[in-house]
């Protein structure tokens, strides 16, 4: 991360922001909405609370404009520069931007941009913070189209606005403003006084959930892939990432690896021999070669060849050797042949029939050094498909030098 | 130097003026002074393909022209 010469900070924890005018792109709500939530993700890691002002001089005024408007930066039309924003201090201080010129959206897609993505960074230098170069923190320059929902802040950023305002107090106070029909409120009718009707209803923040200690006896995976030699552990947004090139487990998020792909894989397995790892959430699947994201994507399972009764799969895993993927679902399996791309005939079987030892579904499933190993719960089965034998049975976090 | 083909001259005006907006690339004005601005800007090339993690040629390669033409915030990424 990085802050502006001499890190200006607001010298208080109650910062006020005013939203001036609105793009025609979207419903004044859903600004309005885009804005709170973005103010939200920034009170959540820091002491501060944001109030909304409707008139008069907030410390954080936001507003649309294209061109030239009133400062030395102005903007350049579609595409390009998307926004800016300038750190805290008096008059234009820390104040926002938006290039009126760009498509705004609510939705997380690739066509136009989306307000509560560009919002959260332009805050982060109303904030104070400059850019970071970590690809997947949100202070990265660059816009990278993700969802937003439950979107978590990067450790890179979460650690660059705690060094500037340090970290939430016990109890974090945020005043989410519930979207309200925006009146621009001339100074006459403006109320000295909020109306009670306008009082701030406190709501906590939605506190994304922690990840699980790495040697928690009951820790559960939600889907576990190899990748280049290393292996990849899922839960929720959180990776737990076991390399032979470094000792330590590191700790990451899917958002770090992949922004635009959302938390909670179903499933995940690698094509060692296509450089190629596919994940998999309800009835969709994405590819990925390394950080990259296959265009294309993402897919319905159906292209795979399950029926429409299939609507989400458990576990996934390859089989270097024969070249078969295995799909688990339930308690029955299905295998797809990786040469001619199709499932194989007389599929789904039993499980329990093929798979010696494993009498229930699978939460996981992964191939290392020829064994199989197979997920259910906090528990693991080590698998020898060839002689079809359950080797052995350790907890699911094994792997984790505990 | 062989002359620099259309659409080069237009990523040369092009990379000046990101390199001006977000790398605080500063043109010598007087034309003496060619050389040194080319010099200057290959090494603000260089800081910004270090920035984005390219490999540093200070050079406009067609990977560090894509960079430079992804949409992104206004606010530079080094400055002085």
């Amino acid at each position: 991360y990085s802050t502006f010469p001499r890190s200006p900070t607001w010298k208080k924890e109650d910062v006020t922001y005013r939203i001036l005018n609105y793009t025609p792109d979207m419903a004044q709500a859903d600004v309005e909405e885009a804005i709170a939530k973005a103010f939200q993700l920034w009170s959540s890691v820091t002491p501060l609370r944001f109030t909304r002002l409707y008139s008069g001089q907030a410390d954080i005024m936001i507003s649309f404009s294209s061109g030239f408007h009133g400062d030395f930066y102005s903007f350049d039309g579609p595409g390009g520069t998307l926004a800016h924003a300038y750190p805290p201090g008096s008059e234009i201080g820390g104040d926002a931007h938006f290039d009126e010129d760009e498509n705004w959206t609510k939705f997380s897609t690739y066509i136009g941009y989306n307000l509560f993505l560009v919002a959260a960074h332009e805050l982060g230098h109303s904030l104070g913070l400059g850019h970071s170069n970590v690809f997947g923190a949100l202070m990265y320059p660059i816009y990278t189209a993700r969802d937003t929902r439950d979107f978590q802040l990067h450790q890179d950023d979460i650690d660059g606005i705690q060094a500037l305002y340090g970290s939430p107090r016990e109890s974090p106070p945020t005043k989410a403003f519930p979207p309200q029909e925006p009146t621009e409120i001339t100074p006459a009718e403006a109320p000295t006084e909020m109306s009670p009707r306008e009082k701030p209803t406190e709501t906590t923040p939605s506190k994304p959930p922690s990840r699980p200690e790495d040697c928690d006896p009951r820790l559960t995976f939600d889907a576990i892939t190899t990748l280049r030699g290393e292996t990849l552990f899922f839960k929720g947004s959180y990776v737990w990432r076991k390399s032979p090139y470094f000792s330590e487990i590191e700790h990451d998020t899917i958002s770090s690896f992949w922004p635009s792909l959302i938390a909670g894989f179903d499933a995940a397995y690698e094509v060692d021999k296509k450089d190629r790892v596919l994940f998999f959430k309800d009835d969709q699947y994405w590819a990925v070669s390394g950080y990259n994201i296959e265009t294309g994507f993402p897919k319905s399972i159906q292209n795979l060849g399950f029926p429409t009764s299939v609507r989400k799969i458990d576990a996934a895993v390859h089989d270097q050797n024969t070249k078969r993927t295995y799909f688990f679902v339930g308690n029955k399996y299905w295998s797809f042949n990786e040469n001619t791309q199709s499932m194989e005939r007389g599929y789904p079987r039993k499980i329990s029939t093929d798979f010696q030892g494993i009498g229930h579904t699978v939460d996981a499933a992964f191939q290392k050094n020829g064994y199989f190993y197979f997920f259910h719960g906090s528990n693991q089965y080590e698998v020898d498909i060839k002689k079809q034998k359950l080797i052995r049975i350790m907890k699911s976090n094994s792997w984790f030098n505990c | 130097f062989p002359a620099l083909r259309e659409n080069e001259n237009e990523d040369m005006q092009f990379a000046k003026k990101y390199l001006k907006n977000f790398y605080d690339f500063k043109e010598e004005k007087n034309s003496l002074f060619k050389a040194k601005n080319l010099n200057h800007m290959a090494d603000k090339i260089r800081e910004m393909q270090s920035f984005f993690g390219l490999e540093v040629t200070g050079e406009l390669n067609h990977k560090t022209m894509d960079m430079m033409k992804q949409a992104r915030c206004g606010i530079p990424d080094i400055r002085s």
